[in-house]
C-alpha cells in the first residue's frame, strides 16, 4: 500500500497545475523511490516526467510498486478543495481502485477526506537516455516564463541561440520581429536572477512557444529554470524542487 | 515555419 504524506500539500497543487493542460491522463508510479510520473502530451511532442522523492513526505511508505491512473483534471478539481496551508495524506491500497486523499489544516481541527476513482491506463514508457547537451543554460524562471509569453506575440516558435556571451531568444511573424538577449552574468548580487551558461559548442535551435509557454507553467516550483539543449535533440527544460523535480522534453522543430 | 518532430523519433519505448 501507498502512504504519503506532504506537510506543504501547496507543493502538490502547483505540480497539477504545472502538468495538466499537456496531459490528460497519466499513471503516478509509486515505489519506495518517491512517485513519479512519465508521459507524453496527446500531439507526441512533448514528454513530462515528474520526480517526488520519498524524502519529501513524512511518513512515506510503499511496501509494493503501483501504478495509480489518474485523470489530472479530476485529481486537480480535488486538490482545489485542499487549502494552501493543508498538509495533504494520499493512500492507496495495493488492489486499489481508489486514491484516498486527506486535508488536514494546520490548527488540525478540519480534515476533509476524498476519493478519487482510478482508472487503467496503458501507457508508453519511454527510455531517456543521459545525454551530454552541448549548451545548458542556468536561468530565473520568471524571466524564462516572461520570454516566452513576450515572443509568444510575434511568433508560433522561438529560435534560440546559446554562444559563451549569452542566450539569444528570437521570434519572427507577421507583424514583425523581435528578440530577447540575456548577457552571461554570473556575478551579479542576486544569484537567483543570474544566467550561468555551460557551452561545449553553440546551438541554434527552434522551438514550438505553444509548448514553453506551457511548460513554464511549473514557474510557481523553482525560482531557476535549466534548458539544455544540443542541435537536433529534444530541449530538456528542468525545474528543480526540493524533493524532486519537473523535467519537460520538446522536439525541436527541424528545418525545411 | 519549420515542421514539429514527434518526441518518440528520439527515445525508445520501454
Amino acid at each position: 500500500m501507498l502512504e504519503a504524506r506532504l506537510q506543504t500539500g501547496a507543493l502538490l497543487k502547483k505540480v497539477l497545475e504545472a502538468i495538466k493542460e499537456l496531459i490528460t491522463d497519466a499513471n503516478f508510479d509509486c515505489s519506495d523511490n518517491g512517485i513519479a510520473l512519465q508521459a507524453m502530451d496527446n500531439s507526441h511532442v512533448a514528454l513530462v516526467a515528474l520526480l517526488l522523492r520519498h524524502d519529501g513526505f513524512e511518513p512515506y511508505r510503499c511496501d509494493r510498486s503501483l501504478a495509480l491512473g489518474v485523470n489530472l483534471v479530476s485529481l486537480s478539481k480535488v486538490l482545489r478543495c485542499a487549502g494552501n496551508d493543508d498538509i495533504i495524506t494520499l493512500k492507496a491500497d495495493d488492489t486499489a481502485d481508489v486514491l484516498s486523499l486527506t486535508f488536514e489544516n494546520t490548527d488540525n481541527d478540519r480534515i476533509s477526506e476524498y476519493e478519487l476513482k482510478l482508472m487503467d491506463i496503458d501507457s508508453e514508457h519511454l527510455g531517456i537516455p543521459d545525454t551530454t547537451y552541448e549548451a545548458v543554460v542556468q536561468m530565473s524562471s520568471a524571466e524564462f516564463a516572461r520570454i516566452c509569453k513576450d515572443l509568444q506575440v510575434l511568433s508560433d516558435s522561438v529560435q534560440i541561440d546559446v554562444t559563451k556571451e549569452g542566450v539569444k531568444f528570437g521570434a519572427k511573424g507577421e507583424l514583425g520581429s523581435g528578440a530577447v538577449t540575456l548577457k552571461q552574468n554570473g556575478n551579479v548580487d542576486k544569484e537567483e536572477e543570474a544566467t550561468l551558461i555551460e557551452l561545449q559548442q553553440n546551438v541554434s535551435l527552434n522551438f514550438s512557444l505553444k509548448y514553453l509557454v506551457n511548460f513554464t507553467k511549473a514557474t510557481p516550483l523553482a525560482s531557476r529554470v535549466s534548458l539544455s539543449m544540443s542541435s537536433e535533440v529534444p530541449l530538456l527544460v528542468e525545474y528543480k524542487m526540493e524533493a524532486g523535480y519537473i523535467r519537460y522534453y520538446l522536439a525541436p522543430k527541424i528545418g525545411e | 515555419t519549420a515542421p514539429q518532430v514527434s518526441i518518440k523519433s528520439f527515445f525508445h519505448t520501454v
